[in-house]
């Protein structure tokens, strides 16, 4: 099944 | 000093409604450029990135950047005491811990404000990278709320598929499965009929629908609505608001473990 990303994995923290 | 008068009041209440749901309590930055807020979903697998720039309002002064925490249910219901054509009237001392809402009747027969206590919210600010999108899909933003709530009937997932031909929409559960596409029609006669399809590759993601069910709560924001992808990153819904900035959702997609 596909795993839901987290956006953490894609933005970086300013 | 923070002071902001918006004419189209009933503008806030709508972008406050479009995102409590998805977040409870949140920053609201103010600086001279204007009034933003950047807020994940507890999860963190959405974002809702808000701007309203200082010169779509009638009055905007900000003396001193300044970050104003608050609950957005608090805020919703203060909001919903605003009379539709109300003028909205923000304010707030630099170093305060309250913030005045002042609404005033277009007849100004009508004067009210409510005070909110601001609160302290450590939210960390993601950046957010500009992305060179592989499709950008324009459509009437009630067809976009459309194509959310009948595919929820379905399936708790959408796989969005972006070609030349057009837009498709699939999902399958325990009821069935369905398709939806929907075609660019730039020739349509009413301009808030037309659905455009800027495609640079094919390209196709898996998302939750729950979540782009609740980015379409912005529906009364705007026509349209713009939703731009790029392989295995999140995907862009974007609402523009006219003359005043944005209301851009994100959310991760799902991809295969």
């Amino acid at each position: 099944a596909d795993k839901q990303r987290n956006l953490k994995d894609y933005f970086n923290t300013v | 000093m923070f002071e902001a008068r918006l004419v189209q009041g009933n503008l806030l209440k709508k972008v406050v409604d479009a995102v409590k749901d998805l977040v409870t309590d949140a920053n609201f930055d103010c600086s001279s450029s204007g009034f933003t807020l950047q807020a994940m979903d507890n999860s963190h697998v959405s974002l809702v990135s808000l701007s309203l720039r200082s010169d779509g309002f009638e009055h905007f002064r900000c003396d001193r950047n300044m970050s104003m925490g608050m609950s957005l249910g608090n805020l919703a219901k203060i909001l919903k005491c605003a009379g539709n054509d109300d003028i909205v009237t923000m304010k707030a001392a630099d170093d305060g811990d309250t913030v005045t809402f002042m609404f005033e009747s277009p007849k100004e027969d009508r004067v009210s404000d409510f005070e909110l206590k601001l609160m302290d919210i450590d939210s960390e600010h993601l950046g957010i990278p500009d992305t060179d999108y592989a499709a950008t899909v324009t459509l009437p933003a009630a067809e976009y709320q459309r194509i959310c709530r009948d595919l929820s009937s379905i399936g708790d997932t959408v796989v969005i598929s972006a070609t030349k031909d057009g837009v498709k929409f699939s999902s399958s559960g325990d009821v069935g499965t369905a398709n939806i596409t929907v075609r660019q029609n730039t020739t349509a006669d009413k301009k808030e009929e037309q659905v455009s399809i800027d495609l640079k590759e094919p390209v196709a993601l898996t998302f939750a629908l729950r979540y782009l069910n609740s980015f379409a709560k912005a529906t009364p924001l705007a026509s349209h609505v713009s939703l731009s992808m790029a392989r295995d990153l999140p995907v862009m819904v974007d609402y523009q608001i006219s003359d005043m900035g944005h209301l851009r959702f994100y959310l991760a997609p799902k991809i295969e473990d």
